[in-house]
């Protein structure tokens, strides 16, 4: 486990924190884009079904899986039934279609091994790549956003962006190499760095 | 090398 690696958890752990205390504090979710979130839902469960056999390997990673998962079905929870009035989804219009189309062919045309729990764990990792799209997109056509959702969406593209460098490191040091992880992660990067640019000139 | 079989990241 080195430092970008840690730091990567870390910052997700964070935008978590930052999106339900928004939430909780404002009592709204205006802002939120609530296909982004079921989109998260969906990469975090596909992803970490491996919890039901890999358990007992890694306490840590096994408990962050835990909190992404639980975390993103309560956020979703929240949206759905305490705040669900704040909910606008006449701008949140992303096709999101195309995004779960594109993960799934591209899950089936180069998993690491043809088997359910791969083709799944890879249809994450892609899905991942482009679920903040229509988030992005949503704060595109509103304009202004909240600070704080601002916040949440910089914690949650430094993740993976801060996983290239912890893939850098471990390819020199234990010949680690993951493709279809760095190539999406780059993708992920590389979608999020207009708004990173953004956020650094603003900040 | 080997694409890891065993995912240790999350």
């Amino acid at each position: 486990m080195n430092i970008f690696r840690i730091t990567g958890d870390l910052s997700h752990l964070i935008s978590i924190f930052i999106l339900l205390h928004k939430m909780r504090t404002s009592k709204s979710c205006i802002g939120i884009s609530f296909k982004s979130q079921v989109l998260y839902l969906i990469v975090y469960v596909t992803r970490y079904l491996d919890l039901l056999w890999t358990f007992q390997h890694s306490a840590y990673n096994s408990l962050m899986k835990i909190i992404f998962i639980a975390s993103s079905a309560y956020t979703i929870h929240l949206m759905l039934n305490d705040f669900k009035p704040t909910h606008d989804p006449n701008i949140d219009t992303f096709k999101v279609e195309y995004l779960i189309g594109g993960s799934a062919i591209l899950a089936l045309l180069f998993p690491y091994k043809w088997t359910t729990a791969e083709v799944l764990w890879s249809f994450s990792i892609w899905l991942e790549s482009v679920a903040i799209l229509p988030q992005l997109f949503m704060l595109q056509r509103t304009g202004e956003a909240e600070t704080i959702t601002t916040h949440y969406i910089f914690a949650l593209g430094a993740y993976r962006a801060l996983y290239i460098p912890n893939w850098l490191y471990r390819y020199f040091t234990e010949s680690f190499t993951d493709p279809i992880s760095t190539i999406a992660g780059i993708i992920q990067t590389i979608l999020y760095s207009d708004f990173f640019y953004i956020y650094y000139t603003k900040y | 090398v080997v694409a890891t079989p065993f995912k240790d990241e999350l």
